[in-house]
């Protein structure tokens, strides 16, 4: 689409010949081609808004000049201010002052957080670090039993006593001490943002262990109601950083910018597929390049 | 001139909003728009009932099922996460309910304990089950599950088959084979084959109806998590465009969290 967008682009200015001024006029047109590409993108239909008009506003007013043609002026002031908006802050991991370091996963139904676990576990490991796996998932069928198989894959320790969720994070938390696990990593179970007694018990968590971190996962093919889920949870457990799962898929991913856009925290990791080594480092510029298409 | 007979535009503007937040989607979204641009003044106060007709037109009204065969062969499928298994757990129960002997079978032989998660939904719905907690090839279990329906007289057998991104060629070659294996035992098996939609997924379900249909050829849709705040409204533009029918809607992670698709509250539920 950035192709698209810069032959477009180039044609509306064809007629200003050499020098000459963006007005705006001339890019109300192009911005709405701008706003379906984003709405198909699945960015949420007020971040379009918003986005389109800020965008509008930089790019009225601006000289074009011999070395760039006006397609690429515009194109690259779309970019960068998606760009911008993507990474304005890079997520660093915490540590605790006194181990272990707590890591808390959060998120909807089948968003990818247990996956996310073990492959966070397995990018721990490869920094020398000796993260332990806590299960917390008691309702779902199997989903202990799920992190489990998924840590003797990985040669990492799972801890899972038959308690309830706080005595099991409680014990581990000793078990962690006690056997030097630096990290615990805390898988819990998938929650709809309007399941009150669910979102007590995430908000429980937090108060009774402070996590060091805390992600929300998202999936990155969510559409239009990533913006609602993304703010409550934050209201609610104030995490520091998003987890983007699935980006192996052709999802354009436009739930990244809805997402941070909502909530103004970092996107910290991306999903790339099934396996513990399906885990990247977000690059703000490659997912805006993703969006635009 | 039309302007001062036709629709107040601030009034198109929250309505164009509810559709876009709903996952309606572009193109759909603008085609709407433009019917109710034609609309007169006079008629605006029955504007929301004007689109909810609109959008009566784009789905047909209660799907039906075709039922007479023996055993009926359901292939459940979709890519991660959305609700498969959860879904066949679901179904198992509903189907025991309208009399039918139902076997399930886990052939998601690649997802860590697929294979208990599926275990316990036939305990809960009280259905047999097949599966094989080793195993390593989906198709080997599907071909037993097949043989085990028939042999056992079985009204219904549900497959359960691992996600999979539809970009993935070779495990969307893997469902086919599927499939043909199935029909060795029984060859006009499967006699569905039902795509798992997740209502919070955005415009990538089409892509996702597309692709399954392609490799696989999708039968029926299954419409998950609706007890959330996304509204699914995506379905409208796949039945459009591929016209398959709508068959369940999933409103929760409970056993009896199902229910059949019924058009004219879906289509309610979307614009509240
Ligand atoms: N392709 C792909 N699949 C993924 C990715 N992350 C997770 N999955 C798959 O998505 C499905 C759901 O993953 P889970 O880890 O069980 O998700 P969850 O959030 O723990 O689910 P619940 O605990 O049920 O809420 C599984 O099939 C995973 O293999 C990813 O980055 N890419
Ligand atoms: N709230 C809600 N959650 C659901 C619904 N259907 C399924 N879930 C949840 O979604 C998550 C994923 O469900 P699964 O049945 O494991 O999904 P799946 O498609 O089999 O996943 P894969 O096999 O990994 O592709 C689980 O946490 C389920 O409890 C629903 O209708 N509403
Ligand atoms: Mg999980
Ligand atoms: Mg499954």
């Amino acid at each position: 689409m950035l192709e698209q967008l810069q032959n477009s682009f180039g044609k509306i200015v064809k007629t200003l010949r050499g020098e000459g001024k963006i007005t705006e006029s001339n890019i109300r047109d192009r911005m709405r081609d701008v706003r379906r590409a984003l709405l198909e993108a699945d960015v949420n239909y007020k971040v379009v808004k918003d986005f389109i008009k800020t965008t509008e506003e930089k790019a009225i007013g601006v000289k074009i000049t011999k070395s760039l043609s006006p397609g690429q002026v515009i194109v690259k002031i779309i970019n960068d201010e998606l760009t911008a908006l993507l990474g304005k802050q890079k997520y660093n991991l915490k540590t605790a002052s006194t181990p272990p370091t707590i890591i808390l996963l959060t998120g909807l139904q089948g968003c990818g957080k247990t996956t996310f676990a073990a492959k966070l576990a397995n990018h721990l490991k490869k920094q020398n670090h000796k993260p332990l796996l806590v299960p917390v998932d008691i309702y779902r069928p199997a989903a202990v039993q799920q992190l489990e198989i998924l840590g003797k894959q990985i040669d990492t320790d799972v801890y899972s006593e038959k308690k309830k969720v706080l005595k099991r994070i409680k014990g581990a938390v000793s078990f962690a001490r006690e056997n030097n696990h630096d990290t615990i990593i805390v898988d819990t179970a998938g929650r709809l943002h309007i399941d009150d007694k669910m979102m007590k018990e995430l908000v429980s968590i937090k108060k009774t262990f402070s996590p060091d971190n805390t992600f929300f996962v998202a999936d990155g093919l969510t559409g239009q109601d990533a913006v609602n889920t993304a703010k409550v949870f934050d209201e609610q457990i104030n995490f520091d950083g998003i987890v983007l799962t699935k980006m192996d898929s052709d999802a354009r991913g436009g739930a990244a910018l809805s997402v941070v856009k909502a909530t103004g925290k970092p996107i910290a990791f991306i999903g790339i597929g099934e396996k513990p080594e399906d885990l990247e480092i977000f690059h703000p510029d490659r997912i805006a390049n993703r969006i635009l298409g | 001139f039309g302007k001062f007979f036709t629709v107040d535009e601030t009034i198109l503007d929250d309505i164009e909003a509810a559709l876009l937040s709903a996952d309606i989607g572009v193109d759909l979204t603008e085609e709407l728009i433009k019917k109710l641009k034609l609309v007169k003044k006079s008629e605006s106060t029955r504007l929301n009932d004007i689109l909810k007709d609109e959008l009566k037109t784009l789905i047909k009204p209660k799907q039906h099922e075709v039922q007479n065969v023996k055993p009926r062969v359901i292939l459940m499928v979709g890519v991660n996460g959305t609700g498969k298994t959860t879904s066949i757990g679901k179904l198992s129960s509903l189907f025991t309910k309208q009399g039918k002997n139902v076997l399930i079978a886990a052939a998601d032989t690649f997802r860590a304990a697929a294979y208990d998660q599926l275990k316990i939904w036939s305990v809960r719905s009280g259905v047999e089950f097949l599966g094989n907690p080793q195993g390593k090839d989906p198709a080997a279990v599907a071909f037993d599950a097949a043989r085990s329906a028939v042999a056992k007289n079985k009204d219904v057998l549900i497959i359960d088959t691992a996600g999979r991104l539809h970009t993935k060629s070779n495990l969307m070659q893997e469902l086919a084979k599927m499939k043909k294996v199935i029909k060795k035992v029984i060859p006009e098996a499967p006699h569905d084959v039902w795509l798992v939609l997740d209502s919070t997924i955005g415009q990538n379900s089409i892509l996702q109806a597309q692709e399954f249909t392609k490799s696989v050829g999708v039968t029926g849709l299954i419409l998950t998590k609706l007890d959330g705040t996304a509204k699914g409204g995506v379905v409208l533009a796949i039945h459009k465009k591929l016209n398959i029918p709508i068959y369940y809607l999933g409103v929760g992670e409970q056993l009896d969290d199902m229910v059949e698709f019924d058009s004219e509250k879906f289509i309610n539920a979307l614009l509240d």
